[in-house]
């Protein structure tokens, strides 16, 4: 499988809705 | 992808490596909810720091877990009796990796609290636990259970017992667990449930695993938070409270402090659809269509990433694509930073440069774009992986089989 691992999602929000499955992404969410 | 994404990032190379810290929680909407995340081996953890592992074995740690996630699929995908399973070790769970982020809760009344590794890729949250036939050493006073007024066991009978993958009946007919990662790190004890604090929230009735004998590379922290799909993890028992939501930011450098918050979205999110995997039924999939490297887009067909399936993890450090679509993120990347001096490999990440006489370097910036139209820009800290100002690495590495 492809992985996207803990390095590329430095400084994103990172949003899982599992409920309504989605997961959002949103930048500069911390320093 | 031009329009969204830009085309370079211009960094002063003094603050690749800045000593500086703030491991402050990010006081955006400050929640009862909300932890700090911490990387482990970072000034702002709690953990002692003589155990730091070196880069080197942080990346071989990084490939067990992606090893053993790709075993995991396999073992799973294959017949029964078929050839390919009996190449692979009886062991498939997911290695624990390097473990990097970790959020401190609180467990028991009165409340005692642990640092605990967060994973977004396993389920059964555990914490080392007395009486303990074999613990190693960890970072806080181990949990008592006798200790507690909110302490109850789980009888073996119970829908939560048996819906672990690894479980059995003590004497007095308690639920037993075990979880053994792929790394052969393991843990075992009785599952139990207690108050869980989580930041100022208080969730009674939480199920986890007491350890009783626990081995492998775990390092000192006190034991692991699940956040993944299956009705184990913190994720699912707490869906009446949190509606199954969840968000993070982990931090762009060790001296910083980010956050895991339940039951909470973020504002200027974009959303794209998650998908599932039964053979990997605790991760979260998602649906990658494409990579840019300078604002252009690669000649990849989508079914390059769609074929294998995409999986997000905060317990893997370096991304993984597939062969050719490493193939071409890497040739074009190097293409911009042919004014740089090149560096020795690093483990698996093979385009490393050296910074030593520069003042700022320019480097392309790279994009992930998912279906539904999202384009996550790469922060410049999720592009190169900083060994040291002269071993300065693409943060990206290449499976070895496009079907992996």
């Amino acid at each position: 499988v492809v992985i996207i691992g803990n390095v590329q999602q430095r400084r994103f929000n990172v949003v899982y809705d599992v409920g309504n499955l989605k997961i959002g992404f949103g930048a500069n969410g911390c320093s | 992808a031009r329009g969204l994404a830009g085309e370079h990032h211009v960094i002063d190379v003094k603050s690749l490596l800045s000593t500086s810290s703030n491991c402050s929680l990010p006081d955006k909407g400050a929640s009862p909810s909300k932890l700090k995340v911490v990387h482990r081996h970072g000034p702002c953890s709690s953990l002692p720091r003589q155990n730091k592992p070196s880069h080197l074995q942080l990346l071989r740690q990084d490939q067990s877990r992606v090893d053993s996630i790709h075993c995991r699929s396999a073992a799973a995908a294959a017949p029964v009796g078929g050839s390919l399973s009996a190449k692979l070790p009886a062991n498939t769970g997911t290695s624990l990796g390097s473990g990097n982020y970790i959020v401190t809760i609180g467990l028991g009344t009165p409340k005692k609290s642990f640092s605990v590794v967060f994973d977004t890729g396993s389920d059964l949250t555990w914490t080392q636990c007395l009486p303990c036939d074999s613990c190693y050493t960890q970072n806080d006073p181990l949990y008592d259970p006798t200790q507690s007024s909110t302490f109850t066991n789980i009888s073996c009978n119970s829908n939560y017992c048996t819906q672990l993958d690894q479980s059995s009946c003590s004497s007095t007919s308690t639920c037993l667990y075990q979880v053994q990662y792929g790394d052969n790190s393991q843990t075992q004890g009785s599952l139990i449930q207690d108050t869980l604090t989580f930041s100022s929230d208080s969730i009674p009735n939480f199920r986890f695993g007491c350890g009783h004998d626990n081995s492998g590379l775990f390092g000192k922290v006190d034991g692991l938070l699940g956040l993944g799909r299956e009705p184990a993890s913190i994720v699912s028992q707490t869906d009446q409270l949190y509606g199954k939501v969840f968000s993070y930011c982990l931090p762009s450098t060790s001296s910083a402090a980010g956050y895991l918050e339940l039951g909470s979205t973020a504002a200027g999110v974009q959303y794209t659809p998650m998908l599932t995997n039964q053979n990997l039924p605790s991760f979260y999939f998602l649906n990658l269509v494409a990579i840019s490297v300078g604002g252009q887009k690669l000649a990849l067909s989508p079914t390059v990433f769609s074929n294998p399936g995409t999986l997000l993890d905060s317990g893997t450090v370096i991304s993984r694509l597939p062969p050719t679509a490493y193939a071409a993120l890497r040739s074009s990347f190097r293409r911009y930073m042919t004014n740089y001096p090149t560096a020795p490999a690093l483990s698996i990440l093979d385009t490393c440069y050296d910074f030593t006489n520069y003042q700022t370097v320019k480097v392309p910036s790279i994009a992930l774009l998912f279906g539904g139209g999202v384009t996550a820009n790469l922060d410049f800290k999720g592009i190169l992986y900083v060994a040291s100002i002269s071993q300065a690495c693409l943060a990206f590495a290449g499976n070895n089989d496009a079907g992996d």
